[in-house]
C-alpha cells in the first residue's frame, strides 16, 4: 500500500525555483544532467534561502518556502556573483 | 542588516538625484513628492543631503522601465521583481530602476506603494544590502505599511549609520519618534499582545508582528500586514472560533474577523457587536472554548463568558479570573486553548489550566510554547 501520490512541484514551480535561486542565491549550472553535485548544489542554495528567511532549513522546497519565493520582492540578490 | 562590503559607500554626504522618466501610474507631482520623501527617510537619520537635478549625470539616476531596460538584469513582468538598485559607485552605481509592469500607488493597498519600494531601493543606492530582520525596510520581500506613520526601523537605522554615522543636526526640541525594534522570541521579558490557534497552528502576536510555528516547530516571524493588509498592529486580543473557521482580532473597541487571508465583509465592527456590555472599553485577552462553545473575554483580572450557541452573554459575569480558574493569578494578557488545555498568559508567565481537573497543571515560561 503506498501512502498516496508523492507531492511533486508543478513544472512551472520547478522553473520558478530554479530562476529564483539563480537570480538571488547565485545558483550556477552544474555539469551533467542529474549529477549528484547538481542536486547537492541546489539543496545548499535552498537551505541558504530558507536560513535567510527564518524558515525551517530542510534543503527541499516545501509549501512555506515556495510561498516566500512567490512573494513580490526587490531584484537585488542576497548572494551576489 | 548587511552592507555590500568592501566599503561600498559614498565618499561624500552631499548627493544628487535625477528622476529620468515617470510612471503613468501616478502624476509627475506625486512621483516627485513620493521619491523625495523616500530619500528623506535616510537623510533624517544620517548626515546625508540629497539635491535634485533635472539634467546631466546624478549620483542616483531614477528611472522606470519594463523587461530589458538597459542593464544586464531584465525585469520579469507583473509580480516577482518590483525594482532593483546598484551599490554606490561611479556610473550605474547608486541608480534605482523600477519595473513599469508593476502598478505603483501613492496611498492605497492595491498595487505597490512607490514610497516603500523606493525607500528600500535607495537603501541599496546608499550601500545597504538585504536584512534578514522581517521588520526591516531592507527585508527582500514587499510588505504594505502605512506611509503616513512609517518610521525607519531600528535595524535599518543601525545599518545606514554604520556607513555614514548619525544625523548630527537634529532639533532637540523635536526628537524623532523612536525606531521600531523587531520583537525577539528569545527575550525572556517578552510580554505577548495575544495568542491564538489558526487552523491547527499556534500564532503569537506582538506589536506589528506575529510568529507562526512551522510543522517542524520552528518559529517564523512575519509582519501582520504581510498576511492581512487590513488587520491592525498592537492588538489587545485574538481568538479563533473554530466552529466558524474565523480568526478574530481585537484592538481597543474594534473587532476584525479574518477568514483565511481575507477580512470578512462588514468588519471591523464594535466590541459590543460581540455581545460585550458597552461599559467594556478594552479587553486584554480572549479565547474560544470549543468544548463548551463559549468565548471568554478577559479584562485584566476579570472575564466575561459569551455563549456562541445561544448568542447571549452568560449571566453572573464578569467573574474574577481566580474564581473561574483557581490558581491563576495576575492580569491576563493573552489566552488560548490548545489540545483541550487552556493557556492563560499573565505577563511572561503562562498558566496551563486543565478544564477537566479544574486546576493549574503547570506554570510555564513563554519559550515553552513560542520557541526561541
Amino acid at each position: 500500500v503506498h501512502s498516496g501520490p508523492i507531492s511533486r512541484q508543478a513544472d512551472n514551480d520547478d522553473a520558478l525555483i530554479q530562476s529564483y535561486l539563480k537570480k538571488f542565491y547565485n545558483l550556477t549550472e552544474q555539469t551533467g544532467p542529474h549529477s549528484k553535485g547538481r542536486t547537492n548544489h541546489m539543496s545548499e542554495k535552498i537551505a541558504e534561502m530558507q536560513k535567510f528567511f527564518g524558515l525551517t532549513v530542510t534543503g527541499t522546497v516545501d509549501q512555506e518556502t515556495l510561498q516566500v519565493m512567490k512573494k513580490p520582492r526587490c531584484g537585488v540578490p542576497e548572494v551576489a556573483q | 542588516y548587511t552592507t555590500f562590503g568592501e566599503g561600498l559607500k559614498w565618499p561624500k554626504n552631499q548627493l544628487t538625484y535625477r528622476i529620468v522618466n515617470y510612471t503613468p501610474d501616478l502624476s509627475q507631482a506625486e512621483v516627485d513628492s513620493v521619491l523625495g520623501k523616500a530619500l528623506q527617510v535616510w537623510a533624517r537619520v544620517t548626515p546625508l543631503k540629497f539635491t535634485r537635478i533635472s539634467s546631466g549625470d546624478a549620483d542616483i539616476m531614477i528611472s522606470f522601465g519594463a523587461g530589458s531596460h538597459g542593464d544586464y538584469y531584465p525585469f520579469d513582468g507583473p509580480g516577482g521583481t518590483l525594482a532593483h538598485a546598484f551599490a554606490p559607485s561611479a556610473g550605474i552605481g547608486g541608480d534605482a530602476h523600477f519595473d513599469e509592469d508593476e502598478l505603483f500607488t501613492s496611498s492605497s493597498t492595491k498595487g505597490y506603494l512607490l514610497f516603500l519600494v523606493a525607500a528600500h531601493e535607495f537603501g541599496h543606492s546608499l550601500g545597504l544590502s538585504h536584512s534578514s530582520d522581517p521588520g526591516a525596510l531592507m527585508y527582500p520581500t514587499y510588505s504594505y505599511r502605512d506611509p503616513n506613520t512609517f518610521v525607519l526601523p531600528r535595524d535599518d537605522v543601525n545599518g545606514i549609520q554604520s556607513l555614514y554615522g548619525p544625523n548630527t543636526d537634529v532639533n532637540p526640541d523635536k526628537p524623532a519618534p523612536p525606531p521600531p525594534v523587531t520583537p525577539d522570541a528569545c527575550d525572556p521579558s517578552l510580554v505577548l499582545d495575544a495568542v491564538s490557534t489558526l487552523r491547527g497552528e499556534k500564532i503569537f502576536f506582538k506589536n506589528s508582528f506575529f510568529w507562526r510555528i512551522s510543522g517542524s516547530g520552528q518559529a517564523e516571524q512575519h509582519l501582520i500586514k504581510s498576511f492581512w493588509t487590513d488587520a491592525p498592529d498592537n492588538i489587545d486580543a485574538a481568538y479563533e472560533n473554530t466552529a466558524q473557521d474565523k480568526l478574530y482580532l481585537i484592538k481597543d473597541q474594534k473587532v476584525w474577523a479574518l477568514f483565511g487571508y481575507d477580512l470578512v465583509q462588514g468588519y471591523p465592527k464594535s466590541l459590543s457587536s460581540l455581545g460585550l456590555p458597552t461599559k467594556v472599553k478594552k479587553i486584554s485577552a480572549a479565547l474560544y472554548d470549543k468544548n463548551t462553545r463559549k468565548t471568554l473575554f478577559f479584562t485584566d483580572n476579570y472575564y466575561y463568558s459569551y455563549d456562541e450557541s445561544r448568542k447571549v452573554m452568560d449571566k453572573g459575569y464578569p467573574k474574577l479570573v481566580e474564581q473561574g480558574f483557581p490558581g491563576v493569578t495576575g492580569k491576563i494578557t493573552a489566552a488560548f486553548q490548545y489540545n483541550g488545555l487552556t493557556y492563560l498568559y499573565s505577563g511572561n508567565r503562562v498558566f496551563e489550566y486543565s478544564p477537566t481537573s479544574k486546576k493549574v497543571t503547570r506554570v510555564l515560561s513563554n519559550s515553552y510554547l513560542l520557541p526561541c
